[in-house]
């Protein structure tokens, strides 16, 4: 993992050696937990960061759900390796995962995203076939059993943001949320996309508040003074329905339902000049600044146990 | 391998509710095979659309017919790509030295 190039690109299966390579380093602190396979049969991983104890408190971060945003799969490896070596130094990193375990998902998507790498840089869903239609692909962060087939997703198989034939019909989803029930202690889930510069809370499907509205609006602006405080990079902060538009199916919504309280979903750099094809050399800088808003995040539910 | 050669990717800004109305029919039209990047909701959200290069003299002129602002913001998408091919091919031989 040190002579590995952090500040670059990588196809999947460099990433999974990667991985390895993490477990190797840090054999007291992590260990790759294989949650499923792909629809074209990718194994799925997630590395888990854990001191020991059983079924402890877990907070969950996923990178990569849409495949074409490299920039929160680069992002994700940085801050996988900034945890695992700020582990032991950081009195705040160490005291957390003293407490809590951290599962982080690097590539979500992993059909998605070889795809992106071998035929189209533009590819967003999954690579499942449609029946009765050419188009190939589920939106997986429509998929999710909240508000499903709602408004701000397509029923058409040719959209891409096409919710699927029914909620969790996307194995890549199904094997998230089978993980996440059969765990039963997560506290946390916050999903990284790209881009547009947002943090933001439930709902996406109902442009109602949430219960736990003003906290988790308190807990993202904190999130988000952190995250500027290094470039200046303007982040909004607010629900999904109101800060962006209705989109239906998303899996903070889902989580949130089923009482993850701390639910959030990062919308990385940048505001208009290269989209989610964001140039290698601001790998590095969009990670180190999101680290922080994350951080800031994992601090805050170490400190309020519910 | 998709080759994007001459698309654009325009952002644009829409200056009234109907104007997003508008971009929303756009948006339905899939002959065009456009691809948002970022959807019509709100005209202080700026929409960000993938245009293939067959299509964008229709979508330029439907934007300048209906008076809509745009800029582009990506002038060639295959170029683009192209740099960040290079440069991960760069990078994974300095990966290799």
């Amino acid at each position: 993992a040190k002579s590995f190039d952090y500040a670059t690109y990588h196809g999947l299966e460099t990433l999974y050696s990667w991985m390895d390579s993490m477990v190797a380093g840090h054999p007291n602190l992590i260990s790759k937990v294989h949650i499923g396979s792909s629809y074209e049969n990718r194994p799925m991983y997630v590395l888990k960061f854990s001191t020991g104890g059983s079924n402890r408190p877990a907070i969950w971060i996923d990178a990569g759900i849409h495949s074409r945003e490299w920039i929160s799969t680069a992002s994700a490896v940085w801050m996988a390796n900034k945890l695992a070596t700020d582990f032991g130094v950081d009195p705040s990193v160490t005291s957390l995962l003293g407490q809590m375990d951290v599962y982080l998902m690097i590539v979500t998507n992993p059909d998605g995203y070889a795809f992106t790498h071998t035929n189209n840089r533009m590819w967003r869903k999954t690579r499942s076939v449609n029946p009765g239609s050419t188009c190939r692909g589920v939106d997986p962060n429509r998929n999710w059993d909240a508000g499903f087939g709602g408004p701000g997703a397509s029923k058409n198989p040719c959209s891409d943001s096409y919710h699927g034939p029914s909620a969790h019909s996307a194995i890549e989803v199904n094997n998230i949320v089978n993980l996440i029930k059969n765990h039963g202690n997560f506290k946390s889930f916050i999903s990284i996309h790209a881009y547009s510069q947002l943090l933001m809370y439930p709902y996406g499907y109902i442009c109602t508040d949430i219960p736990d509205q003003a906290e988790l609006h308190s807990v993202g602006q904190g999130a988000v003074q952190a995250l500027s405080s290094l470039y200046g990079t303007s982040y909004k902060v607010g629900s999904i329905c109101k800060i962006i538009y209705q989109a239906s199916g998303g899996s903070i919504d889902w989580t949130y339902n089923i009482g993850i309280k701390y639910s959030f979903a990062f919308e990385l750099r940048d505001t208009g000049r290269y989209g989610f094809l964001l140039p290698a050399n601001q790998i590095i800088p969009t990670a180190t600044e999101t680290w922080l808003g994350l951080k800031y995040i994992m601090e805050y539910v170490r400190d309020h146990p519910y | 391998r998709k080759v994007f050669t001459g698309d654009q990717v325009l952002r644009i800004d829409a200056k009234s509710e109907e104007q997003i109305q508008l971009l929303k029919e756009l948006e339905n039209t899939e002959v065009l095979e456009l691809d948002f990047w970022t959807h019509p909701v709100s005209s202080d959200l700026p929409v960000d659309v993938h245009v293939p290069y067959v299509s964008l003299n229709v979508v330029r002129r439907f934007l300048q017919d209906n008076e809509i602002p745009f800029q582009v913001m990506i002038e060639d998408l295959q170029e683009l790509l192209d740099k960040e091919q290079e440069d991960l091919q760069h990078d994974a031989m300095k990966g290799r030295d």
